[in-house]
């Protein structure tokens, strides 16, 4: 464990639990795409089967019961609880683009063709696509509430600080994820537009993030 | 040998 890694993992946690409470206290899920959303709990679900099967440790294990019962909570609130204010019109990404290629990929590209590999290497390739859906519908909709775009801030610094604990472990103990670390990076790829209307707009105190 | 992932990232 280093500090890029903690502190990545904690940003990770802020995210979710910002995006969580926004649509708990707000009641409602407006300009949240729920399809992001379902793909995040998909990509919980087939990266922690380990939970099960290896134990490596207390943090570890804990964070993944958070993780995997956020994404799960904020699908219901997203689908069930407040449905009425999901605009299912603005999210309109169509996850199948998405799905069909990163699974004949994992099929492809994977370190050993056992069910379990094969699932990791899913949920590796779906995490860094699986924000789209979120910033397809910013693009339609035109703009972002901004505790949104906080939450798309935290997103982007967790994988931000994942390429740095990559760059750490490599220095420190030789590890290098060839699926992990190229995966990491095209996603952290997506964020860089959203970073940059991030810090142009919305913490130049405009509350709301506006599209040009 | 390649090395394999611990998988002890989240």
């Amino acid at each position: 464990m280093n500090i890029f890694r903690l502190s990545g993992d904690v940003c990770h946690l802020v995210a979710i639990i910002i995006l969580f409470l926004k649509i708990w206290r707000s009641k409602s899920c407006a300009g949240i795409s729920g399809k992001s959303q379902l793909l995040f709990a998909l990509v919980f679900t087939t990266r922690y089967l380990d939970l099960f099967t290896a134990f490596i440790s207390i943090y570890n294990t804990v964070m993944k019961v958070v993780f995997l019962v956020l994404a799960y909570a904020t699908v219901s609130l997203i689908y069930f609880r407040f449905r009425k204010s999901y605009d299912s019109e603005s999210d309109s990404f169509r996850v199948e683009f998405l799905l069909v290629p990163v699974a004949g990929l994992s099929f492809l590209e994977n370190y050993s063709f056992t069910p379990l590999e094969i699932l990791w290497t899913f949920s590796i390739y779906l995490e860094s696509v699986a924000i789209l859906p979120q910033l397809f519908m910013i693009t339609k909709t035109g703009e972002a509430e901004s505790i949104t775009t906080h939450y798309l801030f935290f997103l982007g610094l967790y994988r931000t600080l994942y390429l740095a604990n990559w760059v750490w472990r490599y220095h420190e103990e030789g590890f290098f994820d060839q699926i992990a670390v190229v995966s990491g990076v095209v996603q952290t790829i997506f964020y860089c537009d959203f970073f940059y209307l991030y810090f142009t707009r919305v913490l130049r105190g405009s509350g709301k993030m506006t599209l040009p | 040998e390649r090395h394999i992932n611990p998988k002890d990232e989240l």
